[in-house]
């Protein structure tokens, strides 16, 4: 079972 | 002041329609770079990063350094109002709160200006690493939209798998599954139609359809589209822009629970 990712949790804030 | 012409009009229209269903609002940042634009999408799924350097255009003017906010529904009923034979120019003072675009036909001969309200947006701008991709594919731009429309009928999702030999595209749904593979062209006659695969490791990853299928309305900008992928980090797929810019589209991709 797979959910979908958010990409704040791969790039960090600038 | 800011000032910036485009003679090839129809390339700001394009790139506003390859980002319009994506966000509704967005900052375009102005340096005597060029114009930058970087957004997520609402349910911060997926990011535009748009560049377009300044040596494109036949005039460019930033004194100061400038972020204009805008309405992209606001924006695309101005830039529907451009032929795609026009010369599009932007101007906006320093510190704007209006950027005008002006629309010149090719003989000159009808000349249109538009001014559109800008507004302040509060937007999170991401850090985004440089990162070594395991694999790297250049294809038609026309073949992957045509995969992630049809594959997208059979399901929500795309597991987009890549080898030294090739990509392969999967779904699997209610009614069924649906598999395209592409290998690795040998010899092309132009350069448009090969696919090109670099591959440091295999690597296979899943992502939905809704959002690969807004990146596809890009399309018209670029007879290539370039994928680059790594294990658990989000997909990029890049257009180009003429010579002098790209739109690069982030995706995260679907995780383990």
């Amino acid at each position: 079972k797979q959910k979908q990712g958010d990409l704040r949790t791969f790039f960090a804030n600038a | 002041m800011f000032e910036a012409r485009l003679t090839q009009g129809s390339l700001l229209k394009k790139v506003m329609e390859a980002i319009r269903e994506l966000l509704n609002e967005a900052s375009f940042d102005c340096s005597e770079n060029g114009i930058q634009l970087q957004a997520m999408d609402n349910s911060h799924v997926s990011l535009v990063s748009l560049n377009m350097g300044s040596e494109g255009f036949d005039k460019f003017r930033c004194d100061r350094n400038l972020t204009m906010g805008m309405n992209l529904a606001s924006l695309s009923k101005i830039l529907k109002c451009a032929s795609n034979s026009d010369a599009i120019t932007l101007k906006a003072q320093d510190d704007p709160d209006t950027v005008t675009f002006t629309f010149e036909s090719e003989n000159n001969e009808r000349v249109s200006d538009y001014s559109m309200k800008l507004i302040n947006l509060d937007q999170e701008h991401l850090g985004i690493p440089d990162t070594e991709y395991s694999c790297v594919v250049k294809m038609p731009s026309a073949d992957f939209a045509r995969i992630c429309k049809d594959l997208s009928q059979f399901g929500d999702c795309i597991t987009i798998s890549c080898t030294k030999e090739g990509i392969k595209f999967s779904v699997a749904g209610d009614i069924g599954t649906g598999n395209v593979k592409l290998a690795q062209t040998a010899n092309v006659d132009k350069e448009s139609e090969a696919v090109t695969v670099e591959m440091q490791e295999p690597v296979s990853l899943t992502f939905a359809c809704r959002y690969l299928n807004h990146f596809t309305k890009a399309t018209p900008l670029s007879e290539q589209v370039q994928l680059s992928l790594s294990a658990d980090v989000p997909l990029v797929v890049e257009y180009k822009i003429g010579e002098f810019g790209h739109i690069r589209y982030y995706l995260a991709p679907k995780i383990d629970e």
